[in-house]
């Protein structure tokens, strides 16, 4: 039932 | 150095049991303003963010930045120890390598003291921007538990399904399916009970029942949980305290 997205993909890393 | 007095140990307590299976180690970063937390799970799907601000505790100063490097299931252990309507005070030097925490029977002279050892946690920050999402929903968050609860015995995945009059939570899985909706309304009496919906878009996004299964453990912080989704994007989950919240930002699903 889908792939799981990931915070990395949306959010930059400091 | 810090020293923070809750009036009663259970705030504390209740964070600390609602996001120790998300996150093990983490950083509670005090400074004058309260004591905050952001950490990302192992599968970086699922981001803690937590605020406590200082309108929380009875009593707070902290003159210059801490960082409190905490091992979530060991804090958990020590946390257990004092009563639910204890005063609990937590107190660190400068450059701690330990965090004292001091618990007070209102209904007798007894103090129980525990330190726990504090570790050096590197941990990256993610930058989360303020978004205009596509709709915000504010219901009980018991209800919203219970119907996680009880569309996750059917599936691993949660279909949430947003427009101007309804909120409609599905899940299908190989034994059948299940579907929730849900209608705003106003209780004027019972403020907690009610259900808003303000929307920009329709939205259709999905979500794993794992995380949301840790998500809900925060329900006992607030009688109404806060729900920000945009389609394709991290959703927002909150529980707001009096001074602060406990926030988790949840990465959709999407199809293959």
């Amino acid at each position: 039932t889908g792939v799981q997205g990931r915070l990395d993909t949306f959010f930059k890393v400091i | 150095m810090l020293e923070g007095k809750f009036e009663e140990a259970s705030l504390l307590k209740k964070v600390v049991e609602s996001i120790k299976d998300s996150v093990q180690l983490c950083n509670f970063v005090c400074s004058e303003h309260g004591i905050t937390v952001q950490a990302v799970d192992d599968s970086r799907v699922l981001l803690v963010s937590l605020l406590i601000g200082n309108e929380v505790f009875s009593d707070y100063r902290c003159d210059r930045n801490i960082t409190l490097g905490v091992d979530l299931k060991s804090f958990a252990k020590i946390i257990r120890c004092g009563g639910n309507d204890d005063y609990l005070t937590l107190i660190a030097e400068d450059s701690p390598d330990s965090v004292t925490l001091v618990f007070e029977d209102k209904n007798s002279d007894r103090i129980s003291e525990y330190s726990l050892k504090l570790m050096e946690i590197d941990n990256e920050f993610l930058k989360i921007d303020d978004m205009d999402y596509d709709s915000v929903i504010k219901m009980p968050s018991i209800d919203f538990q219970k119907i996680c609860r009880d569309l996750s015995t059917l599936s691993e995945s949660l279909q949430i399904l947003i427009t101007k009059d309804s909120i409609k939570f599905m899940a299908e899985g190989e034994t059948g399916n299940g579907s929730v909706i849900l209608k705003p309304r106003t209780d004027i009496d019972k403020p907690e009970q009610s259900i808003t919906v303000k929307l920009n878009n329709a939205v259709n996004s999905t979500f794993g029942l794992k995380y949301i299964a840790d998500i809900v453990k925060g329900t006992s912080l607030s009688n109404q949980i806060v729900i920000k989704i945009s389609n394709r994007t991290p959703a927002l989950f909150e529980y707001k305290l009096q001074s602060g919240y406990l926030r988790f930002y949840l990465a959709p699903k999407f199809e293959d």
